[in-house]
């Protein structure tokens, strides 16, 4: 079976999440299989992680991928995660 | 702000602009002195203090690289991603990467002006090489997307606490009174209960010192005035004596002390000429005398722009190794045949439902009734259309199409059977990896989800077989395979549908449901492998 979801919520979107730290990439072979069996529970998750790149970005939290979101995410930026998983996976706030 | 975690456990950090990838369209002593001032952002905020430092050993190792570089962070070309830094650590722990591709801007320009502050960026990379991670503070230093820069920049207050709370606020003395002959003196001089007066010389202190003298003149150096006892303050000239003056750096800091007496950039200079011969046509080299021997020869210089860098060694393939030995029966065998019981593996794949173990130039073929008798023997025997004088395969791995791909070196063989497909060998560059691989270590078709996967050193790659490319978002890191490690030797699926990593005289079974190793200490190959006898083929040292 093919992903539906608007092809899983557009593979950049996703790439983007997962590599500044939104989405969790800690088993991204194994969410690649699960994902097309449980497309439910990863929406929830997309929607969480496009809106807290949302609110770190500054912009209306929306939870969709609208033009603002875009905008964001084609701009010129840092290639470090913005939120940092340690070996862990913990995450650290001040 | 965000504090990482790791921190600096010293306080005077070194920094250096990479020996070998400087940036290829920026003067490198002006980035060097952008680079001067980003640090110097921090520096004015804590109690840091940055010397910069002639070696790839620095604490802080800047470098500039295009896509691919050697980690696992490749660039994307101009826009997007513009540079990346490692937090504190040893290794590359505090290194600071930008994207050669970019349009660096050396000088503030307008806004609506194409190109990237390197000062900006700089100053925000240099803060991850402190322990800051991003804040979600506009217009915070360490807010993830560029900003830009204001002409007369100051740290930022989030920032300002972030780092503050890690190493501390900068403490009013500056670090040059810690020098014993320019130590400032607290009290002034007291006079005399002696009729006589006494004169006593007014201490130095520093121009940009609160306590500064109204008639000191700003430009006074307080820099010692002994080269062999404070080298950091006399650096050595780029490329003495072979340039005599300075055209192409009109704004190179002139107050800066060489450690030779007679040097000083703005001077002109008066080097030993050639003396020049007479005859006509000239039959031999001019003499250069007072100039040293090695000339033209140029040593290796990392602050010389203009010096060739010697490249890279290229991938040399194992010398082979043709002498034969005598056993104690008499028998001759070749002595670069790996002894079947002890040795490990250059890649292991199951080929039409056998499997073949490579080694050297040598393979096994492992079929339902075990191994075949007279094995190993050549790769060449068996696929003749492989290179004469192959000295080894890096990874091996039958494609769903049933061809069998051979990677040596930077090269993929595909074979159809026993002959080589028509157009092959290709550079691996073909299938999307990176131009700098010199190898790959292993190559697999994953059961779990059917997808191909190359291993190399630190990093893997998935591999599309439709589009016949590497996807786009690898490579990744191996710690994704929990418990393998780096550097592995092979990985291939057995007909159990598990995965097997192999690594030295050793192998893992790899748990593909929890992405780990099912036991981590390794087991000896040959016994499972080659059946051999578990007395001969394993160490009585654990595995690990």
């Amino acid at each position: 079976s093919r992903p539906t979801r608007s092809a899983l919520h557009d593979k950049s979107v996703r790439s983007y999440l997962e590599n500044f730290g939104y989405l969790r990439k800690d088993r991204p072979e194994v969410a690649n299989l699960l994902m097309e069996n449980a497309t439910q529970y990863y929406e929830d998750d997309f929607r969480i992680a496009v809106k807290t790149l949302q609110e770190f970005g500054g912009i209306p939290v929306t939870g969709e991928v609208d033009e603002a979101t875009q905008r964001l995410m084609v701009q010129k930026r840092c290639g470090r995660p913005d939120v940092e998983t340690g070996l862990e996976g913990k995450r650290r706030k001040r | 702000f965000v504090v990482q975690g790791e921190k600096w456990k010293h306080t005077n950090l070194t920094w250096s602009l990479s020996s070998l990838r400087r940036p290829s369209q920026l003067d490198p002593y002006h980035t060097r002195s952008v680079l001067a001032r980003a640090l110097d952002v921090w520096e004015q905020a804590s109690r840091l203090t940055f010397t910069e430092v002639n070696s790839d050993d620095a604490d802080i190792v800047v470098s500039f690289a295009k896509r691919y570089h050697d980690d696992a962070y490749p660039f994307d070309g101009r826009g997007s991603i513009l540079a990346h830094a490692f937090f504190p650590g040893s290794g590359r722990g505090g290194d600071a990467h930008f994207d050669d591709d970019e349009l660096w801007l050396l000088q503030p320009k307008n806004d609506d002006e194409e190109g990237t502050s390197l000062f900006a960026v700089a100053a925000h990379e240099f803060g991850h090489s402190l322990g800051l991670s991003h804040s979600s503070v506009k217009g915070a230093l360490m807010f993830p997307w560029y900003q830009g820069i204001q002409p007369n920049f100051v740290l930022p207050e989030d920032d300002r606490n972030g780092i503050q709370q890690m190493y501390g606020p900068k403490e009013n003395k500056r670090t040059w009174a810690k020098i014993p002959s320019y130590r400032p003196v607290e009290t002034p001089p007291t006079t005399t209960t002696t009729t006589t007066t006494t004169t006593t010389r007014r201490p130095y202190i520093h121009h940009r010192h609160p306590n500064r003298h109204p008639n000191q003149h700003p430009g006074y150096t307080p820099y010692p005035r002994d080269p062999s006892k404070y080298p950091a303050y006399y650096p050595e000239r780029p490329n003495y004596p072979h340039r005599p003056s300075y055209p192409e750096y009109p704004n190179y800091p002139d107050r800066r002390r060489y450690n030779t007496t007679e040097e000083h950039p703005r001077r002109t200079h008066h080097y030993p000429r050639p003396t020049e011969t007479t005859t006509h046509p000239p039959t031999r080299r001019p003499h250069y005398p007072n100039v040293r021997p090695e000339y033209p020869y140029r040593p290796y210089n990392p602050t010389d722009r203009n010096h060739d860098y010697p490249k890279k060694k290229p991938y040399l393939y194992p010398e082979k190794t043709t002498t034969a030995k005598t056993t104690h029966i008499g028998v001759v065998t070749p002595s670069d045949k790996p002894d079947t019981c002890d040795t490990s593996y250059d890649a292991v794949a199951l080929i039409r439902g056998e499997l073949f173990i490579f080694k050297n130039r040598y393979h096994w073929r492992i079929g339902a009734n075990g191994r075949y008798p007279g094995y190993p023997i050549e790769i060449t025997r068996m696929w003749p259309s492989l290179p004469k004088g192959l000295t080894h395969v890096d990874a091996v791995y039958e494609r769903p199409d049933k061809k069998i791909a051979f990677f040596v070196g930077k090269e993929l063989y595909l074979c159809d059977s026993q002959h080589l497909v028509r157009g092959y060998p290709k550079p691996l560059t073909n299938l999307g990896l990176p131009e700098s691989l010199e190898k790959l270590d292993a190559a697999m078709v994953w059961g779990y989800n059917g997808k191909t996967y190359f291993y190399s050193g630190t990093m893997y790659w998935k591999y599309d077989e439709d589009e016949g490319r590497v996807e786009l978002d690898y490579p990744r890191d191996m710690s994704m395979w929990k418990g393998v490690g780096y550097n592995i030797d092979s990985v291939f699926q057995w007909k159990d549908g598990k995965t097997y990593f192999f690594k030295g005289k050793g192998f893992w079974k790899f748990n593909d449901l929890q992405m780990r190793v099912e036991h981590e200490r390794q087991l000896p190959s040959a016994p499972m492998w080659m059946r051999c006898p578990a007395e001969r083929a394993g160490r009585r040292a654990p595995y690990r």
